[in-house]
């Protein structure tokens, strides 16, 4: 069963299993610990009103059982056998200790989180990009303070103005706890237009992303065990799966006559109506021209599909076999009409042949045939003389009166 | 009645020697 057609046939929407676009990917980290191997020590809560004691390890890149290598950001989270990636003690760096991952194509994210091994930074930036890591925009930033960390307001209102913008909070920047402690930034929430999500063009962009960056702050020593990011793969409706091509990237399957990464344009000879995404009520799949068998390319003109009633704005290039139209659908000029056969037959259009000396002209009537016959002349192709006229010697009047 | 087709042999092509056709 095809999730992009109904029983019947039709298009509807269709996307991509929601996941954990962040699983089994590798991340770029600043600074992992282990090379040379260093020891670390943190405090640890035992809870039920246990003393807190401090524990110290030995982190060595070269030995698998004491190494905290950064593939442990998005490797199985496991409760039972928990594995934490970890910074090197930075507390003399000038660097910020940062977290990069690059999804490889446009996802549509719900969430990123991350869970900590070590007690949660004061501060910490998310960044996204949507064009593989040439720009970044800021996503959100936490904050004990906001203001003079990222010089935005604590918890800003958010409201149809500003849905595109990062904002701050102060959430989720307790040190307690000081292992297991969670940041979850949730793309949609409390944004007016998420529940109108399908007709909003501006949430639509906000969500996607093709690489995130996390930024702790201060410089300091960081462990975190999962690194998630939930979202889907984005095909803009037309999709319902991501596949490696040949070269190994990450593409949309595209259905409903589209292309491209994200199924983001229509396919050729699909342009009788602009590429549009899908939504829950309409399919908005590409449209064939109609150019009745006789071309092999067209092209959009919106003013024609304006004109139409937003129904049809496809305009045939190249009609062939003598036909001429924006859906090669009547005959050209010299041709006629051959109304034994459907307009999209190959013969459908016949030449005019019309007589070179009983016709005044090459270009025939294009639906019945008739040439433009001279006086006295009669016949589709204008060659014979009409009743009660006589064949001259004159190829100028070739018919005359007869006395 | 059908009238006979125009007998191109029978055109005096002498002053519309441009207006002769290749098959006249």
């Amino acid at each position: 069963v095809d999730p992009c057609y109904d029983d019947a046939g039709a298009a509807r929407r269709c996307i991509p299993d929601f996941i954990n676009a962040a699983f089994g990917k590798e991340m770029a980290v600043s600074s992992a610990c282990g090379r040379p191997p260093s020891r670390s020590c943190s405090v640890v809560e035992r809870g039920d009103d246990r003393p807190s004691v401090r524990t110290c390890q030995i982190c060595d890149a070269t030995d698998p059982r004491r190494a905290h290598p950064a593939s442990y950001l998005t490797d199985h989270n496991s409760a039972h056998n928990l594995t934490c990636w970890q910074s090197e003690n930075l507390n003399s760096s000038p660097h910020n200790v940062t977290l990069t991952l690059s999804l490889g194509k446009k996802f549509e994210i719900t969430y990123v989180s991350l869970q900590f091994c070590s007690p949660r930074p004061e501060s910490l930036a998310i960044h996204k990009s949507m064009d593989y890591g040439k720009t970044w925009v800021p996503y959100q930033f936490y904050s004990s303070q906001c203001r003079r960390m990222y010089n935005r307001p604590n918890r800003a209102a958010i409201t149809k103005q500003n849905e595109q913008e990062a904002l701050c909070t102060d959430g989720h920047t307790d040190p307690y706890p000081l292992s297991g402690g969670l940041i979850a930034f949730s793309t949609l929430d409390g944004r007016p237009s998420s529940k109108d999500f399908d007709n909003s063009p501006v949430l639509q962009d906000w969500v996607t992303v093709t690489d995130i960056r996390v930024v702790f702050m201060p410089t300091y020593f960081y462990a975190v065990g999962d690194f998630q990011v939930g979202g889907r793969c984005k095909c803009n409706g037309h999709g319902a799966r991501c596949l490696k091509d040949k070269e190994g990237k990450l593409v949309c399957d595209c259905k409903h006559n589209t292309e491209g990464p994200e199924c983001d344009r229509c396919k050729p000879f699909h342009y009788d109506r602009p590429w549009q995404r899908a939504n829950a009520r309409e399919a908005n799949e590409c449209l064939p021209c109609n150019c009745n068998l006789h071309a092999r390319r067209c092209r959009f003109n919106m003013e024609l599909y304006k004109l139409s009633g937003r129904k049809s704005g496809g305009v045939c290039m190249n009609c062939r076999h003598n036909t001429a139209g924006r859906h090669c659908h009547y005959c050209k000029e010299g041709f006629y009409r051959d109304l034994a056969r459907p307009i999209s037959h190959r013969r459908a259009c016949k030449a005019c042949d019309c007589h070179p000396v009983g016709a005044a002209g090459k270009t025939c009537n294009q639906t019945t045939g008739q040439c433009p016959c001279k006086d006295g002349v009669t016949g589709i192709t204008c060659n014979r003389c009409a009743k009660g006229y006589q064949q001259s010697r004159s190829p100028v009047a070739p018919c005359i009166k007869i006395p | 009645d059908v009238m006979p087709t125009l007998d191109m042999a029978l055109f005096d092509w002498t002053d519309y020697e441009d207006m002769k056709p290749v098959d006249a």
